[in-house]
């Protein structure tokens, strides 16, 4: 429940996209796709211990996985019939959901308490990709 | 220190959260980084000059990609690269490489326990390493440069040490943990593979009482290490020994802990 009430304090309020409103009303939800939270270690003051580098695009998928699922360049199979179950029953069974296809590493080179250098590769930890799944 | 990309090119700042949210948040970053506090590095030179954030630096963006993240398979071929005549010798320890650490020389801060031990001691603090990273490999790096005089084919055997304590509390030994033979002409960094005394440090930092650094010529009489060329605590900041290890994550998948 904190992870979600957190969350929900970070959800920015995007300007509608130019074509949305020329869409049909199929299209007229937000579709899955990647989006950026730059985290800046230099605003966070960090730049005493982290070196290098001086943020990074956490990236985070967000939007709607709504039927049809053509727009979803990246929807699985199973999201395809996750979609088909939900519209069979609605109350009951979920659509299918916006997540990450594609996570890469990321490294980070910062000091510790002794001054010790430290480069740490990150696995899975950037987003390329967003999907339906 | 939050950004967000709003979809129409243009980034706006995250300042709906609250000071407290705000430190959470960070203490979340942290933990993800597998830190419990903000690191507070006691001393470090600019991570231009100082030999061991430098030799970092360099290797971080050897690896980085454009966009910050790193090519898994270009981490690897880069150590491969960087440690084909390294003193680990078996590149396959150095290839699956998660986590690279460089210890500066901290010997200035220790009480000496060996006479004459100035610029022959070195001392790593470990008592920092997580257990669960296992050591792959950890070298010794000292730079050389050319003797001026020598005879050509002249050259100076290096022995580097781990030193014990003994019995009693006055008792040192001292156990050979690599050693190497250069010419006095030669003008690099040399490597000493020191991955046992770094892997009995970690499980045991009591036990780390540091390196001990040995140079004789070639009728085999002890030399002072300056005589060969070796730069000590008073050469430059680019140039000082520094210690390098090479860590592999035991576990591969994230583990998510309660805390």
């Amino acid at each position: 429940a904190a992870r979600a009430a957190k969350r929900k304090n970070l959800e920015i309020s995007y300007p509608d996209e130019p074509l949305q409103m020329f869409a049909p009303p199929s299209y007229n939800i937000k579709s899955c796709k990647r989006k950026t939270l730059y985290v800046s270690f230099k605003a966070l003051g960090w730049q005493d211990w982290i070196i290098a580098p001086d943020g990074y695009s956490a990236f985070y998928c967000d939007g709607e996985c709504a039927f049809p699922l053509n727009a979803q360049m990246n929807a699985t199979n199973h999201a395809i019939v996750q979609t088909l179950v939900h519209l069979m029953e609605p109350e009951k069974i979920p659509k299918p959901c916006c997540a990450p296809t594609k996570l890469t590493a990321i490294s980070v080179l910062y000091f510790d308490d002794n001054s010790n250098v430290i480069l740490k590769k990150y696995r899975n930890m950037v987003v390329k990709s967003c999907g339906c799944h | 220190g939050f950004y967000a990309d709003n979809g129409v090119y243009q980034t706006i700042a995250v300042d709906r959260m609250r000071r407290k949210e705000q430190r959470e948040m960070q203490q979340e970053i942290l933990t993800l980084l597998g830190l419990h506090h903000r690191p507070k590095p006691l001393t470090h030179g600019s991570a231009e000059s100082a030999s061991a954030p430098k030799f970092m630096l360099d290797l971080y963006n050897t690896l980085k990609e454009e966009d910050g993240s790193i090519d898994e398979k270009l981490f690897t071929d880069a150590l491969k690269e960087r440690h084909l005549n390294s003193s680990l010798g078996n590149v396959k320890t150095i290839d699956d490489a998660d986590m690279i650490m460089s210890f500066v020389n901290h010997a200035e801060t220790q009480r000496p326990i060996i006479r004459h031990e100035r610029d022959r001691r070195f001392y790593f603090d470990f008592s920092e390493v997580p257990l669960e990273e296992t050591i792959t490999g950890a070298e010794l790096r000292l730079y050389k440069t050319p003797v001026e005089g020598a005879l050509p084919n002249t050259s100076f055997t290096i022995q580097v040490y781990r030193v014990e304590q003994g019995q009693d509390p006055e008792d040192k030994f001292l156990r050979i943990e690599s050693n190497q033979t250069v010419l006095a002409s030669m003008d690099g960094w040399i490597l000493m593979n020191v991955t046992h005394a770094a892997t009995l440090w970690q499980a045991f930092p009591a036990y780390n009482l540091g390196l001990f650094l040995s140079v004789h010529n070639e009728k085999g009489e002890d030399v002072h290490p300056w005589e060969a060329g070796i730069v000590g605590r008073k050469g430059a900041d680019d140039k000082q020994a520094f210690l390098v290890s090479f860590f592999k994550t035991a576990q591969e998948l994230h583990v998510r802990r309660t805390r």
